[in-house]
């Protein structure tokens, strides 16, 4: 029995040990991996879409009940003491500059109250230039462009697209790219857009017959892109980039695969699977939407505009063919007006 | 977490419909670039 008690003694610590070293082994591997993702982008090698098996393996994970538990744990009130080096912790490993937050630090009582804190008056100024549009968030721009063609794709990585008409979903107000161009729709239409937008989520879509605005004097118009990635330290609230009439918000329930770089690379159409609000409407130019897509460690999203709308809830199964829950905005045709810099929205932990 | 901003801007007329009027929107960033809420990411 002093031998198997020995036994016992050596065997703890050294599956402990072998477990610490297997993790650390892979964090090294990941590490190493993610350097050499670097360089190759530093070069101007594009990358390229490759799935692999942790991407399928993902899929069978319960992420989004992972994420509403890392939203608990992370909801819970840390006392007084603790929240300064807590919050120091987590600044000194994403990179999140401190000296913004708006409140003292012993101020945020969670770090769920903490990641979604606002800045200081004046540190985020905005571009005064009423031609311009501003960023909505702080982030890293992975992509923006005009969307040309009939599908009006925006790419993931190399290889691999997705069609804004699945990312924001069957729009009333999306104009429509045929040969090319893009079909602008006249006030007349916009308006008859506007009052049966209520009635029906799919009346008009990409792939909808063309609505020719043949007599319309106005300038040509153009649809873009710009895709913002926020990294785990950054400002996580999202602003208005103009003056604006938000007049749908969509909600689409779904997966909450993580978004970086390395996921982007191996999850196929990962923005359309995500979980994810898109607020759509018109600006002084046309067609303005915002789709904020949510991940696994930042699973949900609140809107400023609409605070007591809730996402990352729990669901008995995900249908991706469901159609999203819409929202029409009152009064309608008119909206939530929207001033350039307003705050509309922030993601939530968990 | 991802944001996607898909807009309708003014682009560049057909050369024979040019005039001194004509404007375009322009991005003035570049992919990689760090941006902040309430920078101009084109004109």
């Amino acid at each position: 029995s002093s031998s198997q008690g020995q036994g016992s003694t050596f065997l703890l610590p050294g599956a402990t040990v072998a477990t610490l070293l297997m993790l650390g082994a892979l964090h090294a591997r990941r590490l190493y991996d993610d350097k050499k993702t670097e360089e190759a982008r530093e070069k101007g090698i594009e990358l390229e879409f490759q799935p692999d098996v942790k991407a399928t393996f993902l899929r069978m994970i319960p992420l989004r009940s992972i994420s509403r538990f890392w939203g608990s744990l992370t909801g819970i009130e840390l006392p007084i003491w603790l929240r300064p080096y807590v919050y120091r912790a987590w600044a000194r490993a994403f990179h999140s500059n401190l000296e913004e937050a708006a409140l003292p630090l012993d101020n945020y009582a969670s770090l769920k109250e903490f990641f979604v804190r606002a800045l200081k008056e004046g540190t985020r100024p905005i571009d005064p230039d009423p031609c311009c549009l501003v960023s909505p968030v702080d982030g890293t721009i992975l992509r923006f462009g005009e969307l040309k063609g009939s599908g009006a794709m925006i790419e993931q990585v190399k290889g691999l697209s997705y069609s804004v008409s699945s990312l924001l979903g069957a729009s009333s107000f999306l104009p429509m790219i045929a040969d090319g161009d893009v079909q602008e729709k006249s006030s007349e239409q916009q308006s008859n857009l506007r009052e049966n937008s209520k009635k029906s989520w799919w009346r008009f879509s990409l792939a909808s017959p063309k609505v020719r605005d043949t007599v319309s004097a106005r300038p040509t118009k153009g649809l873009y892109y710009c895709v913002i990635y926020l990294r785990p330290g950054d400002y996580h609230r999202i602003h208005s980039p103009v003056e604006w009439n938000v007049l749908v918000r969509r909600h689409f329930a779904g997966h909450l695969f993580p978004l970086n770089e390395r996921a982007t690379r191996t999850i196929r159409n990962l923005y359309v699977e995500n979980e994810r609000v898109v607020l759509e409407g018109l600006w002084e130019e046309g067609f303005m939407a915002i789709a904020a897509i949510g991940a696994t460690n930042i699973g949900s999203i609140k809107l400023f505009i609409e605070p007591e709308f809730r996402t990352n809830l729990p669901r008995k199964k995900l249908v991706n063919s469901e159609p999203p829950e819409e929202q029409v905005y009152e009064p309608e045709g008119i909206g939530k007006i929207l001033k350039k810099g307003d705050e509309v929205a922030a993601f939530n932990m968990g | 977490s991802t944001v996607v901003l898909v807009f309708q801007a003014p682009t560049l007329k057909p050369l024979k419909d040019r005039d001194d009027s004509s404007s375009e929107f322009r991005f003035n960033i570049r992919r990689g670039d760090r941006v902040r809420v309430g920078e101009a990411l084109g004109r």
